[in-house]
């Protein structure tokens, strides 16, 4: 069976906000080492992989392994029962039919139980393989965000170039055209501030801004975003939690003329 | 214009 409980709701309340525009049914994979869901939005353009370790839950048991079929709408109508400071245990037997919410108010004594039905979910798993990207860049996931949305008004479309002199988010649209230069920055007193360019060669790749707005609604869980780029591979864009545990989005590039 | 990749191209299928 699995029992896992996460000493704050908003957690898993803000991962699924953050998918569930992207991906609507998902198996959410328990096996000892946490629970992972790995899914391809319908156009096949952009995935996510999340991954909520066991030490990110206390405590945390799931004795084998357990595919919960969930359809994140539903899942969204009960996490709106939960309040952000709720405790909040997952629990399924191993052959479930359903899996079982309880939101626990650490300053009442409220307790509420909610269960969701599971669904078959037949899905399609892709290996990501092992990638030395060539640029890497963490930045503030909020300028991250605001950049995404400032190019998203002019374009449909974005090129991130990285070289020595620093990282360009680059659009052409119909009224007109938009860059943002970014550099390496770093703030001793605001850390989350910071900018970090890791390049081992330059980098340019253009990507669809309608999924990178997508990944951004994530941005409430990590001050920094870590975006890594090689050329002609997928984007990884990644928000780190505590304990190890991630959210990732990969996007497919625009490729060719 | 350049064309929207999928990620299939680049990803295998386990």
């Amino acid at each position: 069976m699995l029992e896992a409980r996460l000493e704050q709701a908003n957690l898993l309340k803000k991962v699924v906000d953050a998918i569930k525009d992207l991906v609507q049914d998902c198996n959410f994979d328990c096996n000892d080492s946490g629970i992972a869901l790995q899914a391809m939005d319908n156009s096949h353009v952009a995935l996510v992989s999340m991954m909520l370790k066991s030490e990110s839950f206390s405590p945390f048991r799931c004795d084998r392994n357990i595919a919960l079929g969930i359809n994140l709408g539903s899942l969204t109508k009960v996490l709106r029962c939960a309040q952000n400071e709720d405790i909040l245990t997952l629990k399924a037997e191993d052959a479930p039919d359903v899996v079982n919410l309880v939101f626990e108010s650490a300053e009442t004594d409220r307790i509420s139980e909610y269960d969701i039905k599971l669904m078959d979910i037949d899905q399609e798993h892709l290996g990501i393989p092992e990638t030395e990207y060539a640029a890497t860049i963490t930045m503030p996931s909020a300028e991250f965000q605001r950049i995404c949305r400032d190019l998203s008004a002019l374009s449909e479309s974005v090129s991130i170039e990285c070289s020595k002199e620093g990282v360009k988010f680059n659009c052409q649209g119909d009224i007109g055209s938009g860059s943002i230069h970014l550099r390496s920055h770093t703030n001793v007193d605001k850390p989350e501030l910071n900018v970090e360019i890791d390049l081992t060669e330059p980098v340019s790749l253009t990507f669809s801004l309608k999924y990178l707005v997508n990944f951004c609604k994530a941005s409430g869980l990590s001050n920094q975003v870590k975006l890594c780029l090689s050329n002609e591979v997928p984007l990884l864009v990644e928000y780190a939690l505590s304990n190890n545990s991630y959210l990732r989005f990969y996007l497919a590039p625009k490729i060719g003329d | 214009a350049p064309k929207q990749a999928t990620l299939g191209k680049f990803f295998g299928n386990l």
